[in-house]
């Protein structure tokens, strides 16, 4: 009924939503497609800056991008994590479903394999995201993902190196707090 | 992060995810999004969903394929949703994330932790536009 065809994806990211509506609904695309190109429409608006080129930089100032697209009726995958100097993530998913018998491709190895089928190397990094990752260097990398090394990471930048004592005495314990939020989060 | 699930006019179901991850991650880290199962996931035979949030911890419990599995047990798109959240939460309950939950007939829900709320957005002819909704947290 009119319950089907449906759209429908995380936070209110409408620019996505419409063109991934007008792929399934107008254009009569599959499900497949409509996904593809509602995350394009996101990597290409770099949605909140959580996805697509320009955003997230990780410590070393670099954007990374990871994505995925699954066929819900072949249950096939096309993945890419870790990609390194190509925008179209999700387009690069694709590829990997419709051209490997693989599910996922990463790093350097999975820019080699979009160069190949065509897509652009280009720099993930902007302006924007460059200074983002200055002034996280100059606020001591607060807040980062380390534990149990020194320099105390709660209070300097690295380089780390295991702090045994600190492990032996905490243990691995679970996340006590958390720094993901609306505006950073996989 | 984007996650997004779809049903086309032939009944096909498609779902899938795209982001650059945690800011200031280690380098080489990874998240949920590129892992079936965790980002998203999808099974035309009952229906899909996709996660957001934490993915260092989304990646250790596979929400969206648990989503799923609850559907096929008989749950709705909501409740289903809200037992992967609370799966996590009862190890993590410091836990940040969300997830949209889609059944094979077209009804959906959503679930979240750690926020205020949790907006998606949605369309269908029933709907006739694009549409933001919001679910409270559990």
């Amino acid at each position: 009924g009119s319950m089907i065809p449906v759209v429908i994806n995380t936070w209110p990211f409408t620019n996505a939503t419409q063109n991934a509506w007008n792929t399934i609904y107008f254009k009569k695309k599959s499900a497949l497609d409509a996904v593809e190109k509602g995350c394009t429409t996101c990597e290409y608006e770099q949605c909140d800056g959580t996805v697509g080129y320009g955003g997230s930089p990780d410590e070393n100032g670099e954007t990374t991008l990871d994505a995925m697209i699954m066929d819900g009726m072949t249950m096939n995958v096309g993945a890419v994590a870790a990609l390194r100097r190509v925008k179209s993530a999700i387009s690069v998913a694709r590829h990997v479903l419709e051209h490997t018998e693989h599910s996922m491709l990463v790093g350097d190895q999975a820019t080699a394999f979009a160069i190949s089928m065509g897509f652009k190397e280009e720099t993930l990094e902007t302006n924007a995201s460059q200074e983002i990752w200055e002034q996280w260097k100059e606020s001591s990398c607060q807040p980062n993902f380390w534990v149990n090394v020194k320099p105390d990471p709660t209070k300097f930048c690295g380089p780390y190196k295991p702090d045994t004592n600190i492990a032996r005495k905490q243990g691995n314990n679970p996340k006590q707090r958390s720094v993901f939020s609306d505006k950073n989060h996989d | 992060t984007i996650g997004m699930v779809a049903i086309d006019a032939a009944g096909r179901i498609a779902a899938g995810t795209s982001t650059n991850g945690a800011k200031f991650k280690i380098a080489g880290r990874v998240g949920d999004s590129p892992i079936p199962g965790a980002g998203a996931y999808a099974d035309g035979t009952v229906g899909a969903a996709a996660a957001t949030g934490d993915g260092d911890v989304m990646m250790r419990f596979l929400p969206s394929y648990l989503a799923v599995e609850e559907m096929r047990r008989g749950s709705s798109p909501s409740y289903a949703g809200e037992v992967a959240i609370k799966r996590i939460v009862s190890y993590y309950p410091e836990f940040v994330g969300a997830i949209v939950v889609l059944k094979s007939d077209g009804n959906y829900g959503a679930a979240c932790h750690g926020l205020p709320s949790f907006q998606f957005s949605v369309c269908n002819s029933q709907l006739g536009q694009v549409t933001v909704q919001t679910v409270e947290c559990v």
